[in-house]
């Protein structure tokens, strides 16, 4: 038996409007330390990885270890479905091949059930090595989701170069060039205003502004993003998701020919 | 010229 609740639904729709662009299809692998998904897009190019661990949900039971494969097109159908304020719970018998979700109002007066059907979903794990990365960069949210959006309009690639001194964003195509530059702030009243960076190495890496604009879609669940860097290795951007967990997109970056 | 790098040539498939 595995049953996971959540006491609002807000947050599993953020999670959902935050994977469905990239992925088409994931397995959500459930054991009593919580819920993970790990899947690359179709293209290789990009990962995603989500923990949401037990002691973050409402309720949590998961009797034997279970992996659900979900389309997630039909699961935003479903959530759809539910009011923002609704308690979600997911319920699934062992060696099932359907899932259940329940919507409930918070005055208990009206209760759903959706129930949908599993898919046995062949994919690769990988195995990500544990790296020390030469550049961490937190910064607020929204900020990194304007930069990406707005450089998105003059190329398809974006350079981000870290140095001591700040993090720059730069793209260059027909219409012209453009730069962000942000600088470490010092002394910012709220912490998630903040714009912290952690050197070892200077570097300069080019990725897909297409990527870093969809995993941009998880902006709603953080006030903070996290960029990890190293030459020559996968960005890492992940978002915290308050007291529940994580999600971790690594995307591949461009290299020279 | 770059060309986009593929996850598959950094991460092992386990």
């Amino acid at each position: 038996m595995f049953e996971a609740r959540l006491n609002n639904a807000t947050t599993l729709k953020k999670i959902l409007d935050a994977i469905k662009d990239l992925l088409n299809e994931g397995t959500f692998d459930c054991s009593d330390s919580g819920i993970q998904l790990q899947a690359m897009d179709n293209s290789h190019v990009s990962l995603v990885s989500l923990t949401l661990r037990s002691d973050g949900f409402d309720k949590f039971r998961c009797d034997r270890n279970l992996s659900m494969g979900m389309n997630l097109g039909s699961m935003a159908k479903i959530l759809k479905c539910a009011n923002n304020d609704d308690t979600v719970t997911i319920k699934a018998q062992d060696n099932a091949d359907t899932v259940t979700f329940m919507f409930e109002s918070q005055n208990q007066e009206k209760v759903s059930d959706y129930e949908m059907k599993l898919m046995n979903l062949d994919q690769e794990h990988l195995g990500i090595p544990e790296t020390d990365y030469s550049c961490v960069v937190r910064m607020p949210a929204m900020e990194f989701a304007r930069i990406c959006r707005d450089l998105a309009q003059f190329s398809e690639s974006v350079v981000i170069c870290c140095t001591k001194e700040g993090v720059k964003f730069s793209a260059s195509g027909d219409v012209g060039s453009a730069n962000v530059k942000l600088a470490q702030t010092f002394n910012v009243d709220k912490e998630e205003e903040a714009i912290v960076i952690e050197m070892q190495e200077p570097v300069v890496l080019t990725f897909a502004c297409r990527y870093l604009n969809a995993f941009t879609k998880a902006t709603p669940l953080s006030n903070q993003v996290q960029l990890s860097m190293s030459a020559d290795v996968p960005l890492v951007v992940e978002y915290r998701i308050a007291e529940l967990g994580h999600i971790r997109y690594y995307l591949a970056p461009k290299i020279e020919d | 010229t770059q060309t986009q790098g593929r996850l598959d040539n950094f991460f092992k498939v386990l």
